[in-house]
Order: C-alpha cells, then structure tokens, then sequence
C-alpha cells in the first residue's frame, strides 16, 4: 500500500552521478 | 501557543511521519488528512483551491488553524517543533540543519535506488544497486563514526536530527538492511533502535521489524 | 558575539556563496581558504587532519574560531546568519526553511542537467535537457506567481530564502537563461536583479552578467 504511493515521490536517482562530474570538474580546474 | 493544524500527506509517508513524531515531543495538535474522503493524493493534490494554498501541489503540506500554510517536510517539522528539538543554541541549530541536510542530499538518493526495486516500483538495474549500497555503506560508517561517542546525533538529547535521519533510514532499516548487513554499525544500531523505541516515535511508526532478510528487487 | 572562522571552498563555488553573503548581512567574519597552498580542492579535503574535522569530506565546510566545526552548505550559511536572515518568527524561520529545501529539492536537479552539460561536466543528454527545461520553466513559473505581490520571499526583506534562491538560480542566469526564455518571468527576473544589485551580494558576486545567448553544450 504505503510503496504504490512512493513511486509518485521525485528522487534524483542521478545526483551521485552529478556530484562525481561536478566533483571532478572543479579537481580539474585546481589542478 | 502550542502549534494546531492539519497535514495533508499520503499514508504512511516517511516525510511526513517527521513532522508527526516532533509534533509528539513539542505537543503540536496535528490532524492528519490521507484518506479519501478528506483527503485522495493525486486528485486532491491538484485541485485549484489546494494549489491557491500549496502551488508546488506536493505533499506532506501543513495548514495550520490560523490558516498560515507550509510545505517542504523539513520546513513543517521545524514549525511543530520546540526549540529544544531545533537546537537551542546557535551552534545546536545549525548542526540539526546539517544533519537534515545530510540527510535529504546523501542519504534519500542511494536509499531509494536501492529500497524503490525491492517494492517492484522501480526497475531493476544491478549496477546503481551495487553503487547505492556501496553509498549506504559509506554514511553507516560515517554516522557509526559520529555515534561512536555520542547517544544521539546533536547534543544530549533527541532533535530533529535524530528525527529526520531516523525517518530517512525507515525504509533501509525495514527492507534490506538485514543482521548480517548491519552487523558492522554497532552504534548506528543502537542509537536507531533507541529512537524508535521512544513512546513518541512508537506513537506513530508503531513497533517497527527490522529486516531479516534483504528484500530482493521483485521483478 | 559576531561569528569568526574559515570557510574551506573550491573558488567560485554556489553553495559557498551562500554563507558568504549572509556574512555579509549579518558581520560575521568569514575568511575564505580556496587556492593552494591554504586549500588544495581534491587534495586537502582528503587529509585526515581535514576528515577528523569534517568527516564527509565536501566543501564547503566551516570552522569557527572556537573550533566549532559545521558542513553542509544551507547549515554554514544558517549559523553565520543574524536571526532576521534566519527568519525571527517561528513562522518566518519555517517559511526560509521552506525555500531553502525548495531550492535543493526541485531546483538544482533541473538545474545542473541543463547547465553541466554546456560547461562540458557532463555529456550532453537531449531528453533530459529538454525535461530540464520544462522543470525550469516550472520554477520560474512558481516563483513568478509568489513574486508577485511581493518583493521578497520571505517577509518585507532579503532572507536567507532569497540568498539560497539566487545563488541556486546563479549558473541558470549566467549561462542558459537568454532574454526570450525569461522573458515570461518578470517578476522572477525582477526580484533575481534586486538582490543581486544589493552591495552584499555585488561583494561576493561581483558584477553579475545576465545570459545573452543561451550556451548549448560543449562536445
């Protein structure tokens, strides 16, 4: 019962991809 | 003067069940709307005279009786709360915000990748599974770190931090995170078992069973 | 007494704008370690000196001059605040709450998979950009309508719900945002252009320039 609704709930599913780019990103730039 | 008001939310929602055990601890009168009549996510939600009042249309969502109206889960369990449970000082403040914080940005994502396909609501994929416990791995080990020398995550008592990470790790705690799993988060156990077990959580999540055995993803 | 301390950051990071412009609104001295040799991005945050500090290891990070140690951005800019950024009734502090959380929730997703990719972080995904741009249309959509009939979004002055929007808001602005996608989001456009010409933020900022051709990604 209490899981049908959680499909409904907005997760980013992607963030840990978005973080390591990010993360990445900015190492880079610092050299 | 004590917080009164209604919360709309779906059953059984862990972000609203944040808001319900801190208005247990601050003595807030909160009435719960999540069934139909009253209340039916995903038509009720999306009527004009509900977006007037909430335009995100999200739930859970707070009107209180004096008609102020809130959103955001964090940001209803902060106003039916007590600034013991806020953090008194400024310091105790902004270490509950960190561990809200946290708690939405390192441990929501990793958790529902892993929980969503074990209740069939998400497809499978193996490889974001491994990743996602990988990451719970790592913030077990983090807050195991934290709680090694403290009972609760801010200060002597229980805040909205141990509230909010408590209630972000439900579903961890009730699907997969068998013994053998847990094994190596002794304090992290402990400290978990030790809020629920609180008559205030109990009050609203009711005697929890923690998973015996790691739910695999159901196809 | 004013806080004191030093905030460890990568340069030009959003989330430590944060902080940085509530320090100054609310005095508090807030030295920044961005560049080797003080802080080396990558390299000293995984120091054990560093992780014993902060064990999460990301930046920004802050510590006081008490040695009191805090991560997570929203929880950094909220103890360097004054109340009156913070939100002095219980209403207020719960209605910035509500923003801040907005911001991180529904805003940065949208955000980031837009922007990243024409900054050459992340490869470029068509579908998902264009389902960015619908969320971000949204956003603003929201905004515009609360933004309406006020000038700021939370009570008569800037809060920290308007430092954590525009510093949320900053690389849309900078990078995607072109005069004829904002164009339907006056008031939005309005309410971004008051804060950031205030001197607080110009004193972190600098002069900003507001996109004129929406960047597209860079292969």
């Amino acid at each position: 019962m209490a899981a049908n609704f959680l499909v409904h709930e907005k997760i980013w599913f992607e963030k840990f991809k978005y973080d390591d780019a990010e993360k990445r990103y900015y190492e880079q730039i610092n050299g | 003067m004590a917080v009164a008001g209604t919360l709309y939310t779906y059953p059984e929602n862990w972000r609203a069940f944040k808001a319900l055990i801190a208005a247990q601890y601050s003595g807030a009168a909160v009435k719960v709307l999540s069934t139909p009549p009253q209340f039916h996510f995903g038509q009720t939600n999306k009527t004009p005279e509900f977006l007037k009042k909430f335009p995100v249309g999200k739930v859970p969502a707070f009107e209180g009786e004096d008609g102020f109206c809130i959103f955001e889960s964090n940001a209803i369990a902060h106003y039916v709360s007590s600034d013991e449970l806020r953090g008194k000082s400024k310091e105790a403040a902004a270490q509950v915000l960190q561990w809200v914080s946290f708690a939405d940005s390192d441990i929501v994502p990793p958790a529902s990748t892993w929980v969503f396909p074990t209740l069939g609501i998400m497809q499978y994929n193996k490889q974001a599974t491994e990743y996602a416990k990988e990451e719970v791995k790592r913030i077990l080990t983090l807050l195991d770190c934290h709680l090694k020398t403290r009972t609760f995550l801010v200060g002597e008592r229980i805040t909205l931090a141990d509230i909010t990470v408590v209630c972000t790790l439900l579903w961890l705690y009730k699907q997969v995170l068998e013994p053998s799993f847990r094994q190596p988060y002794g304090n992290v156990n402990r400290w978990f078992v030790t809020c629920v077990n609180q008559p205030q959580f109990k009050a609203i999540l009711g005697e929890l069973k923690l998973c015996e055995k790691m739910a695999q993803f159901d196809a």
